[in-house]
């Protein structure tokens, strides 16, 4: 059951969106973060034959099944998360970028990732002053089971506070932002150990981008009841 | 006939400041193409920024020793053109009739023009986007493909108060861009903001149809024994025909080394 082939017919210079039936597991190897149990990860390959020229195109992700859920303490002011139901102590550490001349091979990943790990780390969090980590940073951290706290690229100092002010209405460009933001999290968003999007480092991004960021990464509707303000009331899974 | 998949073109690019270079992307990938590392051409770290390039090439100290980082020239001093430069390489593909082929920029900072064979085409602003151009009909079969790239620092790098602090002036903030390069209380000022071919180039080689951004998701019910892949892709059909298609998903582990289960 874990294989399975579609049929689609494509219109001449079409762009269309498919999903395929789900597929259906019995107690699936659960990836868990460092220190919790083992990061089992699968491996999913998509391919499309076109009819009468063969291969066409194919994909392949390691994909780790698992449930991440927080939210903040009314008692503490402080997010907890919970991991495939567990309620997960987080031992975190900062991380603006490898190499600040942007030098970033999957061998330094490898060795700063694993360093995390091996100090007992389960999550790092990506400050909104440095980047939007790339593929091969999030390759290690699902190999390590470092749990990933992203930021988006809005931070107080250049945003709203310092001396001088800083424009406190963020980028000028607010579509141009979004826009980095929707593909950074398409680049992203199948790695089992990114755990939260944050909009930006001590403080919410201006209240447009914020709510469009709010929207944009909602819980489908299949999987959470929402209020109208998009925030998740229940979870139906 | 090319392999379906992604070729990664990591390797054997030069760079040159565009102040030192008078000819333009369409002769550079035509008439006049570098003919090596031979100066104003240095060679090129991609991915990497330009100070990455000009730091291999010892032209500047490595600033991450000792207070190197102050002898060299800042964007606000030296003016956005100092940090504007060129990059160049070539790569061979062959492609079969119903074949395409895309050229892919992970990301770049901030903005680039792109020549491919004399055809120019623009990568827009911001750091933290893909680009993807598909080449196909500008890509010459039986003889080399010249490529040169003209990145452009971001817009506003802004300027470094003498005694530092949080992001500079702030001016970057008004980018869509990484803050950090201005200074910060734990980092001193990257002196070209980052500018650059700063993550992976490919070339990607597809049939009539392509697979795009594919979304996996799981959702779990009665205490974990009942768990559910959803997977949505988008598919382009770049032929002038309809497509009939077979897709195709598999999911795999590795039991051990050699041994897969489906």
């Amino acid at each position: 059951e874990h294989l399975q082939t579609q049929h689609l017919s494509i219109s001449p210079s079409a762009r269309v969106q498919y999903s395929f039936p789900e597929l259906f597991f019995y107690k699936p190897n659960l990836w868990w973060p460092n220190g919790m149990g083992k990061q089992s990860l699968y491996n999913v390959s998509i391919t499309v034959d076109v009819k009468g020229h063969g291969e066409s195109d194919s994909w392949s992700h390691p994909f780790g099944f698992r449930k991440i859920e927080s939210h903040i303490d009314n008692a503490t002011g402080g997010r907890l998360f919970k991991v495939n139901g567990q309620p997960i102590f987080i031992r975190g550490g900062n991380w603006i970028l490898s190499d600040g001349l942007l030098r970033l091979s999957k061998k330094r990943y490898k060795a700063d990732i694993k360093f995390h790990a091996d100090m007992n780390f389960n999550m790092i969090r990506c400050w909104g002053g440095g980047l939007a980590e790339r593929p091969e940073f999030y390759d290690y951290c699902d190999i390590y089971g470092l749990l990933v706290w992203q930021e988006f690229w809005i931070t107080g100092d250049c945003d709203g506070r310092g001396i001088p002010v800083s424009n406190p209405d963020g980028p000028l460009d607010h579509q141009l932002f979004l826009l980095c933001a929707r593909d950074t999290v398409k680049l992203l968003r199948n790695h089992p150990s990114l755990a939260l999007w944050v909009g930006g480092n001590e403080q919410t991004p201006p209240h447009d981008i914020n709510m469009a960021l709010k929207y944009d990464l909602r819980l489908h509707p299949d999987f959470a009841k929402l209020d109208e303000n998009g925030q998740s009331i229940e979870d139906l899974s | 006939m090319a392999e379906i998949g992604k070729t990664k073109l990591d390797s054997g690019w030069v760079a040159a400041r565009s102040t030192d270079i008078q000819l333009t992307g369409t002769q550079l990938t035509t008439t006049h193409p570098p003919a090596g590392p031979t100066s104003p051409w240095m060679e090129a770290v991609v991915p990497g920024t330009v100070l990455a390039t000009l730091v291999k090439n010892k032209l500047v100290p490595d600033p991450f020793y000792g207070l190197e980082n102050e002898s060299i020239l800042d964007i606000a001093d030296a003016g956005r053109e100092y940090y504007t430069f060129w990059f160049f390489r070539t790569f061979h593909c062959k492609l079969s009739g119903n074949q395409h082929v895309d050229l892919n920029f992970r990301a770049i900072n901030y903005y680039a023009e792109v020549y491919l064979n004399g055809h120019k085409m623009v990568l827009p602003e911001g750091m933290f986007r893909r680009h993807s151009l598909d080449v196909t009909d500008v890509l010459h079969p039986d003889k080399q493909n010249l490529l040169a790239v003209l990145v452009h620092p971001p817009n506003h790098p802004g300027t470094i108060p003498p005694e530092g602090g949080q992001g500079g002036d702030h001016e970057i903030g008004k980018d869509i861009a990484a803050q950090y390069v201005e200074g910060w209380d734990w980092m001193a000022p990257i002196r070209d903001r980052n500018t650059g071919i700063w993550d992976e180039v490919s070339i990607s080689v597809t049939g009539p149809v392509k697979i795009i951004d594919p979304h996996l998701v799981a959702s779990f019910f009665d205490n974990y024994k009942r768990v559910y892949l959803h997977s949505t892709i988008e598919l382009e059909n770049r032929s002038s025909w309809v497509a009939d298609c077979a897709l195709n998903i598999q999911v795999s582990t590795e039991l051990e080394e050699g041994i897969c289960l489906v």
